[in-house]
């Protein structure tokens, strides 16, 4: 799994 | 992108429209928390410094620039506009018992320790926590206007939506971020009480007003 930021997210 | 982070970005961007729209028509901030505008604008300011680094998408950009000016705007429209509305003596929270706590929780758990990703963790945190002096407002003062009920509803529904989202995204794209699902969690849970006086009051027709 990725861990980190979900930088497309709002 | 999925239809839950769609519309949950949808129901955000509702109910900031719904509260420049009620602040602008009835020419009143009456009954609306200055200080959790103020933390949303210091939320969306922290968290969307990226613009200037990353392009993620047409839809991702404008969003941001549309989330930040609605949010300057309402904060414009609160103390300078119809400043002489704004209910202070009831917006009494002290927001540097949020803001403090939550600086130093940003620098010591967060991915990676650079400037852009502790402001934007601080901004993760810091909305989680935002919308509490307005709740206290409205328990202070013991009523709700309908239409900051709305705006509280559809506030409320945006987070609720995200979560979903972010089970869709451990299923179906292994991806998740215990940071923001923490405090996205921990946001949602804040507004448990007023969904159930929402669905109680509001939706059959009643003012919202809280027991003296």
């Amino acid at each position: 799994c990725h861990r980190k930021r979900p930088k497309d997210e709002l | 992108m999925n239809i839950f982070r769609l519309t949950g970005d949808l129901s955000h961007l509702a109910a900031i429209i719904i509260l420049l729209l009620k602040i602008w028509k009835t020419r009143s901030c009456a009954g609306i928390s200055g200080k959790s505008q103020i933390l949303f604008a210091i939320v969306f300011t922290t968290r969307y410094l990226d613009l200037l680094s990353s392009f993620i998408s047409l839809y991702n950009t404008s969003m941001k620039v549309i989330y930040i000016g609605c949010a300057y705007a309402t904060v414009y429209l609160i103390y300078m506009k119809f400043r002489a509305t704004y209910d202070g003596n009831h917006d009494s929270f002290r927001v540097e018992f949020l803001v403090v706590p939550v600086g130093g929780l940003a620098v010591l758990i967060n991915h990676d320790f650079s400037f852009l990703e502790i402001l934007w963790t601080f901004s993760i945190y810091l909305e989680s926590v935002a919308i509490l002096p307005q709740l206290f407002m409205i328990s202070k003062t013991g009523e709700a206007e309908t239409i900051t009920t709305h705006y509280l509803f559809c506030l409320g529904l945006y987070r609720a939506l995200y979560i979903v989202n972010w089970i869709w995204r451990y299923y179906f794209e292994a991806f998740f971020d215990l940071i923001a699902i923490v405090a996205g969690v921990v946001q949602t849970i804040l507004y448990c009480d007023f969904f159930y006086l929402y669905v109680t009051k509001v939706l059959k027709g009643k003012k919202l007003s809280l027991p003296a």
